[in-house]
């Protein structure tokens, strides 16, 4: 994971995620802020003193918190417009991912999002090996072609080509798995089902949020997992992770203590507890 | 930062030019992607290339230097490769031995088991893809079919690997095939280097089907169970399998190890054929003769 | 540490969706392996 783009690029912390939003909003803010002296002073002669005074009064850029929940708005617009594609869950937690990160390198006064939400979810679906072809995408969006295809350049650019992404739903898939080694026999299956089904949804939702940037795709698994059930969640990373597992009993004991033991982990249970719970208390 | 200074390719979608990196005067190769020739905006194999180069940093997998667009065009900076495994292969001025063809195994299936345990799919292994760098190391590159591994319920597109390094799972149309279809193309590639001519040159689609079978047996479901599940098993021509005799007597240079490792490699059934860490990790590259050092292969 | 930080231990899981795919003859026949399915979303569990 170290030596994925996702790491290399998009991990940040806090501190770093405010400030390249800052930065990003104070450039558009002056870029328009430039723009808008240039169109006053070239049209100076026929603009109504009013109308300049409208202008001072109206035109003034968003703040930074305003850009953030104006691409959220359209982030979950965008959500639902790929959901309603039928794009598989991969797909549209891609779609968000870009859309997203193209809001860490651009402003919302530079780009309004309802322009890119669309080029977003094609590329995607291209970049997800789930191609479909200009003329049924735009058919289906009632879009025309070259007003989505007109940004993928910028779209692309903007995501410093870095187009792989590691969403938590395989990790989810590993741990519905390891889950079972771990606490052979003591857990239902159709339960597990139920959960598995619930952690999806969480997962495409923790997408819309900044645990994206903070935590790695199994950590933010982990927290969805603890939000669908902590008892059993916590259960699992103490016998995994603390090693203070029952001296074995039975049969099924012993085999899931032989997946214990044999896994030489190296992860400090504690720290990764406190910090899938301020991921899970992110994504809430 | 870089120049083109020499036009020295031009595919569907790129044109391939050769350049210097102004600040550190290195040789780069700039592969300039057509905008204008997909329909459908960028081309999915200019987005393969990116992305899964992107990712992979390997002494055997060629190094993605830079991306930039210039003039509506989006440029590849690649690390500059100035042969491959087909002009070695075809220039019979060039005598290699089989320490050297030891080097250029182990080279290649060290950056395909890279690609592999990253779950990247090349699907388009061939000589000509694998490229030689000036201090010897052999680089895979042409990532324009490469793709992650499927998850489980996807399908997939049997038209992929140039023919005549195409697995048998492919020929018959498989939609849910594995890392195995690379692992075959370098068992092919393998015996191409040992013969220095094309080992399974099928003319046609239908031809390749005939020419992989008649050299290594049609598979039946014994050896490769519900292969005759697929459609197209039906109207084929039954060759048996040759005999280890007639094999040794194919490959002359080759050692018992290095056909059971040719053999693993070319195994029909994909659940059955080797991976690259069963390559990796076979007899052939034990014994004797040791992989020639790559910066002394001639 | 290129070690991996689990075991695969199929006989331990029940997967219906995964097993039902094991047994389609247009799966087996494709060389689609169960453990390659197990190995991959454990590693980027595990990653």
């Amino acid at each position: 994971f170290r030596h994925s783009s996702q790491y290399r690029f998009w991990s940040f912390t806090p501190e770093q995620l405010t400030q390249k939003r800052i930065q990003v909003n104070a450039q558009a803010t002056s870029s328009v802020g430039e723009s808008l002296r240039n169109f006053i002073s070239e049209n100076q002669a026929n603009l109504a003193e009013e109308d300049i005074k409208s202008i001072e009064e109206k035109a003034v850029p968003v703040t930074m918190e305003e850009e953030i929940k104006l691409v959220s708005i359209y982030a979950k617009k965008l959500q639902g417009i790929a959901q309603h594609l039928n794009l598989p869950t991969e797909v549209v937690g891609t779609s968000i991912t870009f859309f997203r990160r193209f809001y860490l390198e651009n402003s919302v006064l530079q780009m309004h999002p309802k322009l890119i939400v669309l080029t977003t979810i094609f590329l995607a679906c291209k970049s997800e090996n789930y191609f479909i072809g200009i003329d049924s995408f735009s058919q289906k969006t009632k879009r025309p072609k070259d007003s989505i295809l007109k940004y993928e350049f910028q779209l692309l650019e903007s995501l410093r080509f870095s187009l792989l992404v590691h969403h938590p739903f395989k990790p989810l898939h590993g741990f519905f798995l390891d889950i079972q080694a771990v606490l052979h026999g003591k857990v239902d299956l159709k339960y597990m089902g139920q959960i598995y089904d619930k952690c999806k949804k969480t997962i495409t939702e923790a997408l819309l949020t900044d645990v994206v940037y903070f935590y790695t795709p199994p950590q933010i698994t982990l927290a969805a997992l603890l939000l669908e059930d902590e008892a059993l969640t916590t259960r699992y990373l103490e016998l995994k992770f603390h090693g203070n597992f029952q001296a074995a009993s039975d049969s099924t004991n012993q085999e899931s203590n032989e997946v214990i033991s044999k896994s030489n982990l190296t992860i400090n249970f504690d720290v990764l507890m406190n910090l899938i719970t301020s991921c899970k208390q992110q994504i809430e | 930062e870089y120049t083109k200074e020499k036009k020295v390719g031009e595919g569907t979608y790129a044109v391939v030019y050769l350049g210097t990196k102004q600040s550190t005067g290195r040789s780069i190769a700039v592969k300039e992607i057509k905008s204008s020739a997909f329909k459908d905006g960028l081309d999915m194999s200019a987005i393969r290339e990116v992305k899964y180069l992107q990712e992979i940093q390997h002494e055997n997998v060629i190094e993605l230097v830079d991306i930039f667009l210039a003039s509506e065009n989006l440029n590849l900076v690649l690390e500059f490769l100035p042969s491959d495994l087909e002009v070695i292969i075809k220039d019979k001025s060039i005598l290699f031995t089989p320490a050297d063809i030891k080097s250029w195994m182990l080279m290649t299936l060290r950056g395909v088991h890279h690609c592999h345990r990253n779950f990247i799919l090349h699907r388009d292994l061939k000589p000509n893809n694998l490229l030689i760098a000036p201090d010897g190391q052999i680089k895979v590159a042409d990532f324009g079919l490469a793709r992650t591994v499927p998850s489980p319920h996807e399908i997939l597109t049997s038209n992929v690997v140039t023919r005549w390094y195409r697995a048998p799972e492919l020929l018959f149309g498989a939609k849910h095939y594995t890392s195995a279809i690379d692992v075959w193309s370098v068992g092919v590639i393998f015996a191409e280097l040992m013969l220095r001519i094309p080992y399974l040159p099928g003319k046609s689609d239908i031809d390749q089907v005939e020419v992989t079978f008649r050299a290594l047996g049609t598979p039946t479901d014994r050896d490769w169970p519900d292969v005759s599940s697929f459609p197209a098993y039906n109207k084929l021509q039954m060759y048996t399998p040759p005999s280890r005799e007639e094999l040794r007597r194919r490959f002359i240079a080759a050692s018992e190890n290095a056909l059971d490792y040719l053999c693993g490699m070319l195994t029909m059934n994909p659940q059955k054929r080797w991976n690259t860490v069963q390559c990796l990790e076979s007899e052939y590259f034990k014994e004797a003769p040791s992989p020639t050092e790559p910066s002394k292969i001639k | 540490d290129a070690s991996k930080r689990f075991t695969i231990n199929d006989a331990l899981y029940e997967d219906p969706f995964i097993k039902d795919l094991q047994e389609r003859k247009e799966f087996i026949a494709s060389g689609f392996r169960v453990d390659y399915v197990y190995n991959r979303v454990l590693t980027e569990a595990f990653m």
